[in-house]
């Protein structure tokens, strides 16, 4: 299974529909400070459920939806998208392929689908629990994480291993 | 649980160990239960000694070190428990040369079983990858990707993404 | 005590504002006491904006940002109570290329009154320092030092230190 | 006032006396990972009166003795000298330079020395108070400072500026 596609519209700095699509292999994200590419990692932690703000560097919902640029007037809403393929294997599916959509207006309103089909977070949660690829599994690695995991503040060494038990 | 947990434990810590001699190029590292006869609460010491120094404890080694002994760790779970997908947020942004490059080893062996996006500012990282995606913000405020495609030939083929 | 404080602030806060504007080319922040009328307590809030973007809360800023925002704040203090010395170690690790070269430039400007130690693995930075200090580990867990005069010639001279 | 020598025996991994001669301008320290240049920072901060062992990323004071190496055995002591040249106008000395020396053995006994003349850590931190010198004046920028500075969990900015005016 790989991530094969990655979509991103009014999310962050990404105003406009965003694709990115992705073959299995090492693939590098580059570009100058303050361009977009944390706002990338952002988009797929939050389309895999993470729903503290915080770890999205925001303080409020309103902080992922596009707030406006010198031209460009705020969006009402932020939408992602990530699609899985060659999933026969390890997922219950049919098809060989889903696409996972996440959804949020200023209102606070929050929507999910499950190849297009309205669903509710739990659902994509327990989509992701057998992949590795749910918000805890901790394959999403910054700067920070690295004083995170040896300070170890919190026994989250053992919460990693207990996660991936 | 508490099989699973000790068994998962011992997969992690073989693991770590291995990975943290890869990075290392020798020295010696290990995992621990702080309390061996409470595996089930324990919190888990790490041991980092790069080769040639002294054991010591994990706040003194430097940042360059601390990054790679992380990365030891980290690897060591992705590895146990295999995750198909796998972003990294310039991780690599503390290492040298000689280590970018054992660090990036480490990427190429385990993405025969796992798909790796990294973001990077590092050229050595960019010529593994066989993927490029430039981010750009022609228009300030607006991000907007182009993607290079490696295979063909270096910087061939700039298209707009999307 | 409260005209000392208010004086030394407008100071910092007149630095931050013409620092940032170098560091961003443009842009505009500003530092501010959250309470205006409790100028001995109150908490100093920074406001930043890069140019052409929106004013946003500090941590949305991207990494590279986030470090030009803090070394636009550290220099105005510097300036405003000029210190005869100035280490620096690694601050320079976050930025791209473009923006080390402007970080640069407002060393050397603050050099001519301040003397700079910088800890540093980018060329750039290395490029303008008068004189480098090559640190080493030949023998594991024992460092050296090997000094390089640039004025004469780069890499010329190498000669081992103490 | 310019700092114009710092000499290092027997402090973290420098166990040779090791000097590094400063000009006015803009030095550099470079080399690999691990190899020292921070271990350098940290002598700098010691030798200006650090209390804090945690500062030096140690959590005991014997932590910043050389404490051996495969071939080496550990030392009993650490020492930095901080030579500052031009000082005239600066401090209220009759001399033109002054050397600070400081020491610690593993007892954890220390002692400080201002021109070789045997002194106490209050002389110390007199003696740089009117610099911008003082431990405590901020003139020393790591990583970590970028966060510590813009979170501002606890008033540091507020602390910072008090301590400049
Ligand atoms: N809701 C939002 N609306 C519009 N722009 C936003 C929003 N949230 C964040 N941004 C912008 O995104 C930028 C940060 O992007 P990001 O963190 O992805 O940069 P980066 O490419 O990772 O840079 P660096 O190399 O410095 O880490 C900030 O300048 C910020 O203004
Ligand atoms: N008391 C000590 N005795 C001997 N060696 C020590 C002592 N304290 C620290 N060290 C060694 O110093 C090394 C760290 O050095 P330092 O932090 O200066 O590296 P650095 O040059 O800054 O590297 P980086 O580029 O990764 O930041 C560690 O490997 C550690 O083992
Ligand atoms: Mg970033
Ligand atoms: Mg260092």
């Amino acid at each position: 299974m790989y991530v094969s596609r990655i979509e991103i519209t009014g999310f962050k700095s990404f105003v406009d529909r965003t694709v990115i699509e992705l073959q299995p292999g090492i693939s590098a994200i580059v570009g100058p400070n303050g361009c977009g590419k944390t706002n990338i990692c952002d988009a797929i932690r939050w389309v895999l459920g993470e729903e503290n703000v915080r770890l999205l560097r925001g303080t409020r919902i309103e902080d992922i939806i596009f707030n406006g640029s010198e031209k460009r007037k705020p969006t009402g809403m932020a939408e992602v998208s990530l699609t899985l393929s060659d999933v026969q294997d390890t997922l219950p599916l049919e098809c060989n392929e889903v696409t996972i959509t996440r959804r949020v207006f200023r209102s606070g309103d929050s929507q999910f689908y499950i190849n297009k089909v309205p669903s509710r977070l739990k659902d994509i949660v327990n989509l992701l629990l057998g992949t590795g690829l749910g918000r805890r599994a901790y394959s999403i690695m910054e700067r920070e994480m690295i004083d995170w995991i040896l300070d170890d503040a919190n026994g989250q060494r053992r919460r990693i291993i207990e996660e991936a038990a | 649980a508490r099989l699973e947990f000790k068994e998962t434990f011992e997969r992690v810590q073989r693991d770590f160990r291995k990975n943290f001699e890869i990075l290392f190029e020798g020295g010696s590292a290990d995992l621990r239960l702080k309390y061996e006869n409470d595996p089930l609460e324990s919190p888990i010491e790490i041991l980092a000694q790069p080769s040639g120094k002294r054991l010591e404890q994990i706040s003194l080694l430097s940042g360059g070190e601390r990054a790679l002994t992380a990365i030891a760790f980290l690897f060591a779970v992705y590895h146990t428990k295999p995750s198909p997908f796998c972003l990294l947020d310039e991780v690599d942004a503390p290492l040298d040369d000689a280590n970018v490059g054992r660090f990036l080893n480490l990427i190429k062996d385990l993405a025969k079983h796992t798909q790796f996006l990294v973001v990077t500012h590092n050229k050595k990282t960019m010529e593994v990858a066989s993927c490029l995606f430039g981010v750009t913000m022609e228009e300030p405020g607006v991000s907007k990707i182009v993607s290079v495609r490696l295979e063909k030939a270096k910087s061939e083929t700039l298209e707009p993404v999307g």
